[in-house]
């Protein structure tokens, strides 16, 4: 449609852009509460010293995510859509004319928790991980097959609670493979700081 | 805009065959993952004979939430609606055509899992109920207040888990009374039953 033909011409724009300054940008997305910022707030701690981190968090509402990794020390920009169930091309345009593009290496994206949507609107990442939880039971793969198929990372998180929850973590990871055999998928706890250098490592950090 | 508009009227029109037939029809919204089919479930195991229940269910795909509740012993339609993030009034349209309305006392419709998008597409329904779990988090409500302003009964589920994720269920309930005075809250554990009896007299079944 000519919304998604218009949005993925400022993506190839904002990649542009990015790439004349060297600036790695990776996507998280992921399920509501699945722990996308928990996640980066772990990867801004162990790697703030290695590169020049900025984060951009979108959210319909509130600075709640901002404020938590801001806590790390790094810039964040929160940005708010409203309505909107994504982030969008334009939107992540509009932060980077906010950002001194020559100070930063690093640029992690929060989009809005949702698994369905944010899959066809690219915003000019280089990479994209996707964010699931054990605690959202064992047919989230099979049943948003798009998301996982565009992503190179996967990550089930909170697998201190998948006894509790009685899912079997081994089964969303061959989920995975099967739909997308090129991501790579990596098992966290990010309460517990588990991991996380799975995480980098798959990110190529 | 007039995607909104339409969808409205045909809502209204579902509205008007449910009260015709006197189907009472309950939308079942939420987050992924956060236990609206294992409700649902339960909700038809306690109530199937005293009402004549059919379900439908909204996906992207497969059906295994429909299978889920099929095994109850009622009618269930799965709905799959592609890439679309939520159902809308003219799906539930063409379910209804497929149903005998004159054998049916109560239709529970299980939406998409999103917290975001459904909150816009009424599907001609009496009340609405909208499923969360403590294994989001502590600020799923304020995120999302548009869903919680829409809608009659919240249901915080997955409380079984709520001291592993050091999550303040009261805190939750306050914050959507703060949205939404107007709005019952019941707490619950779908995994161990608890709450159901709330669930169902909150609905004013
Ligand atoms: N038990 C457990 N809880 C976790 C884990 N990771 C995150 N959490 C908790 O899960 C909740 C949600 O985490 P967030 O990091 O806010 O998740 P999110 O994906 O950013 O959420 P949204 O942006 O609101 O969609 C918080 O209460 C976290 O403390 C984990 O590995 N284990
Ligand atoms: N521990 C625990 N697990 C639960 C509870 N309720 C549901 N579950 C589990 O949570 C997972 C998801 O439950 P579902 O009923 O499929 O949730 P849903 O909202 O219908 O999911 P989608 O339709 O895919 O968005 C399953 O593994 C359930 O067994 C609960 O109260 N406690
Ligand atoms: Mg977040
Ligand atoms: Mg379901």
């Amino acid at each position: 449609t000519d919304l998604l033909k218009a949005n993925e011409k400022l993506a190839e724009e904002n990649k542009e852009l990015l790439k004349k300054y060297g600036v790695k940008a990776i996507d998280i997305l992921g399920s509501i509460g699945s722990g996308k910022t928990s996640l980066i707030e772990l990867l801004v701690q162990k790697l703030k010293n290695k590169y020049k981190i900025v984060v951009f968090n979108g959210d319909l509402t509130t600075t709640i995510d901002a404020n938590r990794v801001g806590r790390h020390g790094v810039e964040v920009i929160q940005i708010n859509t409203g309505k909107e169930c994504h982030l969008d091309a334009n939107l992540v345009k509009k932060a980077l004319q906010k950002v001194d593009l020559n100070n930063v290496d690093l640029l992690f994206i929060e989009n809005v928790g949702n698994l369905i949507c944010p899959a066809d609107f690219p915003l000019g990442s280089e990479k994209r991980i996707v964010v699931i939880s054990v605690t959202e039971g064992p047919y989230m793969v099979v049943k948003h097959p798009f998301i996982f198929m565009g992503t190179d990372v996967v990550v089930i998180n909170k697998i201190d609670l998948a006894s509790a929850m009685e899912v079997a973590v081994e089964k969303l990871e061959r989920d995975v493979y099967a739909i997308n055999p090129n991501a790579k998928v990596v098992k966290t706890s990010c309460r517990d700081g588990e991991g996380i250098a799975g995480v980098i490592s798959a990110l190529g950090l």
